[in-house]
């Protein structure tokens, strides 16, 4: 069973039973085995390493859906809207990590960008992208008060910080030059809150899974209003605290965990969507 | 009266019905693959359908005249019992290039038998 479907004790049996010739039995096994890969929509059997990562966001959302779960589950608190509602009429969920050898970082005084690029060829082409968000965990600004009346009524700084979410469509013409970006969310964070920001790209990744645009990946920047006020250390350790590269990211083991995450909903035509079967079942 | 009993219960107990069936992913390897769930209760349908069909074989007009045909002709076979209501399961697995997949896959559960 170490490289198909079947398990090899199935296969021997078959094979052994004598109603074909081996040949024959061959040739009906195979076909069987493709039927199975076919059903689980797989081109062969998936030998996953002992390094892959499931994310805990995927685990949630399978406890949420669930038939066989526990029906108290909620939907997680990061879920945002567009997601739940995209959910509803999906039937598979896939997430993806970004390519960090494609990655490019750039960090100026107040400023974070980060380049990200996730590889989309696997979702194959008769699956309909209805939705799409890029999840990115944020840390809590050790040190960072939660913000007061008064300066929630003063500007972006003092406790805040920005998060833009650009789809990138072009390359500059010089390597020195910015990418041609359009935004896609933005969203205006509190410091002393630890939690994974959701937001929405659907439009990006439909079109990228579509065949109607090409994919270039896409580009993260964190603003930090505040920052050039600051000391070296405290504005070093603002920088940090969003996730989105692995070498901003101190703590290795919880990196896996921490990483961007980029998951779809789609549709591939066959029968009910995920959520409408715990619905359906309770 | 004892013995009609025992004979009416060796007959419902034969009879097209759902059976008990726990599908161990482990039994068949795809534990590498699908994180979750590690299993689940597919069930099956097994048992006769006798002639005279009971109503809660959910059968159709063609069974039930395929098995009147079989009480005069035993060369026509009984209807068979199979599925007559099935339900879907979620499964979280890795595909083959290491990516984590929620899906939804139809037809994996029995709800109902009956004599099709």
């Amino acid at each position: 069973g170490a490289t198909g479907l079947i398990p090899e004790v199935g296969r021997r049996k078959y094979s052994e039973s004598g109603k074909q010739t081996p040949e024959q039995s061959e040739s009906f096994l195979n076909e069987f085995e493709l039927r199975l890969l076919n059903m689980f929509g797989l081109r062969r059997r998936p030998t996953p390493s002992k390094q892959a990562v499931v994310p805990q966001y995927m685990v949630d959302l399978y406890r949420m859906h669930s038939a066989n779960g526990d029906h108290s589950t909620k939907r997680p608190k990061s879920m945002g809207k567009h997601a739940d509602r995209a959910a509803s009429k999906a039937n598979t969920i896939r997430s993806f990590h970004h390519e960090e050898s494609m990655e490019a970082l750039a960090s100026l005084k107040g400023k974070t960008t980060q380049q990200f690029y996730f590889n989309l060829t696997s979702i194959p082409d008769e699956e309909l992208i209805t939705s799409a968000e890029l999840r990115i965990y944020r840390d809590q600004v050790m040190g960072a008060a939660a913000p007061n009346n008064s300066s929630r009524n003063s500007s972006t700084a003092g406790g805040f910080h920005r998060i833009n979410i650009y789809e990138i469509f072009g390359v500059p013409a010089t390597h020195s030059g910015e990418p041609l970006a359009r935004l896609l969310d933005t969203r205006l964070v509190q410091d002393s809150l630890s939690r994974w920001e959701s937001f929405d790209v659907s439009p990006a990744v439909s079109q990228w899974t579509s065949g109607k645009g090409h994919n270039h990946g896409f580009m993260v920047e964190v603003l930090h209003p505040e920052e050039g006020e600051m000391d070296g250390e405290h504005a070093q350790r603002r920088s940090r605290h969003v996730r989105v590269s692995r070498s901003l990211h101190q703590d290795q083991d919880s990196w896996p965990q921490a990483r961007p995450l980029l998951v779809t909903y789609g549709h591939d035509g066959r029968g009910d969507s995920v959520l409408h079967t715990r619905e359906k079942r309770q | 009266a004892a013995l009609r009993k025992q004979r009416r219960k060796q007959q419902h107990k034969a009879s097209c019905k759902r059976h008990a069936l726990y599908v161990d992913f482990s039994d068949v390897g795809w534990n590498e693959w699908i994180v979750a769930p590690p299993g689940y209760h597919a069930f099956y349908c097994h048992g006769e359908c006798p002639f005279p069909l009971a109503d809660h074989l959910n059968s159709t007009n063609h069974a039930i005249v395929q098995t009147l045909v079989n009480s005069v002709n035993s060369n026509i076979p009984r209807a068979c019992c199979v599925p007559t209501d099935l339900s879907p399961i979620s499964l979280l697995y890795l595909d083959e290039y290491e990516k984590v997949i929620l899906k939804n896959y139809q037809d994996m559960v029995v709800e109902g038998c009956g004599c099709r």
